[in-house]
């Protein structure tokens, strides 16, 4: 039995939001320790690596590891059903053919329940290496959004500059090109969520493609911040932290000059 | 030119 109950149901809603775009079918993998997914775009260029504690939900119980292969456009289909406020219930069974999504109202006036087929995927998974990065740049997530959107008007391709001063983003295109750098606040600068924070061992440049760190911020509304780990001639990670419960990482590999 | 790398040739299969 699996029984995962979270109050702050659109919470559910924003991750299958930031995820759905671009990887179509996953396995979230449930056990004593909460929920996992771990799942690569088609073409193999990015990974969306997913990671729910047990302690994060209001209830949770699962007596046997599971796997849920899920149409996560589906599942975002029986989502829209839930209101903002809806406290939301995940149910399967040990053997599960189907996952059980159980909706109440905040006032308990309308209890809702769905029920999703579940579907045998295949996947890779990838060992990731837990690996220390020579830069890590924690900035707000609502400007690392505008400036991958800002920057994907005018090209394909984004250099990614990290030294101890700030991180500049960088684009060239037909029109022409462009720079955005910011800086790293001063411990004056107001509230910690809006600071840009810079732990670097050495500079770092690499080349990513926007299309995709424009599918990475699909996860914006699930935090106020998001990391950037570099290291050279590696995968990006482009992790957003989701208060109190786990986070949500996306791996790019690098656009490389040959 | 800049040519665009495959997750599988930093991550090996677990």
């Amino acid at each position: 039995m699996f029984e995962a109950r979270l109050t702050e149901g659109s919470l559910l809603k924003k991750i299958i939001e930031a995820i759905k775009d671009l990887v179509q079918e996953a396995n979230v993998d449930c056990s004593e320790e909460g929920l996992t997914m771990q799942a690569m775009d088609a073409s193999h260029v990015s990974l969306c690596s997913l990671n729910m504690r047990h302690g994060g939900f209001d209830h949770y119980r699962c007596d046997r590891s599971i796997s849920l292969g899920l149409n996560l456009a589906n599942l975002g289909k029986i989502l829209k059903c839930a209101g903002n406020d809806d406290v939301v219930t995940l149910k399967a069974e040990d053997e599960p053919d189907t996952l059980t999504l159980m909706f109440e109202s905040p006032n308990q006036e309308r209890i809702s329940d769905f029920e999703l087929k579940l579907m045998d995927i295949e996947t890779e998974h990838l060992g990731i290496p837990n690996e220390e990065y020579k830069c890590t740049i924690s900035m707000p997530s609502g400007e690392f959004q505008r400036i991958v959107r800002d920057l994907a008007v005018i090209g394909e391709t984004c250099i990614i500059t990290c030294t101890k001063e700030g991180v500049k983003f960088s684009v060239s295109g037909d029109l022409g090109n462009g720079n955005v750098t910011v800086r790293q606040s001063s411990a004056a600068d107001g509230d910690e969520k809006d600071q840009v924070k810079i732990q670097m061992e050495e500079p770092v440049t690499l080349n990513f493609a926007l299309r995709y760190l424009g599918f990475f911020t699909k996860a914006t509304p699930l935090g106020s911040t998001v990391k950037l780990h570099m290291s050279p001639d590696v995968p990006i990670v482009v992790e957003y932290p989701i208060d109190g419960i786990g986070s949500i990482s996306y791996f790019l590999a690098p656009k490389i000059d040959e | 030119a800049m040519q665009q790398k495959r997750l599988d040739s930093f991550f090996k299969p677990s």
